[in-house]
């Protein structure tokens, strides 16, 4: 998922 | 999120608006390498096509936008504006910002996550960001007389990163123990070319005078 790679982050 | 990616982002937030204000106001971007801003266009664009294809969150979308939009507005006055485009120092801004472009790609075509288009240009644009403040600091040092704005600007955008490299030590520790090394890596680096700035950036202000970097 997203979290996992900081894709949840700007 | 924690309360220091939200320190981060805001800090992030309000360089752009420092930067806009002083371009804004004083109708002049004097000591701005515009190399620098392109530089950010290309990092922005490449690091949120995924804002129509994933969905993080509203405040997620909102800063997106935010930030492409600022990045070209800034661009746009630098090289358009009738009165700004004058103050632009263009032959001091003289870093060959296309040095950069190509090194961060092939290093993002051999180490990144997944081997997708849209994997591939988020490393890039993640090791693009990292480099991206040297046409600004090679200016910086150039100019005799840096403004308080552009000062204020540069310490900003570089406190942006120092926060979110807590975030990480946060969110490792603390939240879900993941490692992501490229986004580490590439931050710890970004915040480390700062470095020299902040000491000078601390000293001027402690000092209560007008910063200058040594040649």
């Amino acid at each position: 998922d997203d979290g996992f790679s900081g894709k949840d982050e700007l | 999120m924690n309360l220091f990616r939200l320190a981060g982002d805001m800090t992030h937030l309000f360089s752009i608006i420092v930067l806009l204000l002083k371009i804004h106001a004083t109708k002049s971007c004097s000591g701005i390498s515009l190399k620098t801003q392109e530089l950010y266009v290309i990092v922005f664009l490449t690091r949120y096509l995924d804002l129509f294809t994933r969905f993080v969150s509203l405040y997620n979308t909102v800063m997106k936008i935010v930030f492409i939009g600022t990045s070209f507005a800034i661009v746009w006055y630098m090289r358009y504006h009738k009165v700004v485009k004058q103050t632009y120092n263009k032959d001091e801004d003289t870093f060959k910002h296309y040095f950069l472009l190509l090194p961060c790609f092939v290093l993002a075509l051999l180490l990144h996550n997944e081997f997708t288009t849209m994997d591939v240009l988020w490393t890039f644009s993640l090791y693009l960001e990292a480099v991206a403040i040297l046409p600004q600091l090679v200016l910086l040092q150039q100019s005799r007389n840096i403004d308080n704005l552009t000062g204020n600007y540069v310490f900003f955008l570089g406190a942006y990163r120092g926060l979110y490299v807590l975030n990480w030590i946060y969110r490792y520790f603390l939240q879900d123990h993941r490692a992501r090394w490229i986004p580490w890596i590439s931050g710890l680096v970004q915040t480390a070319l700062y470095a020299d700035f902040f000491y000078y950036y601390i000293l001027s202000w402690k000092k209560h005078e007008k910063l200058k970097l040594p040649a």
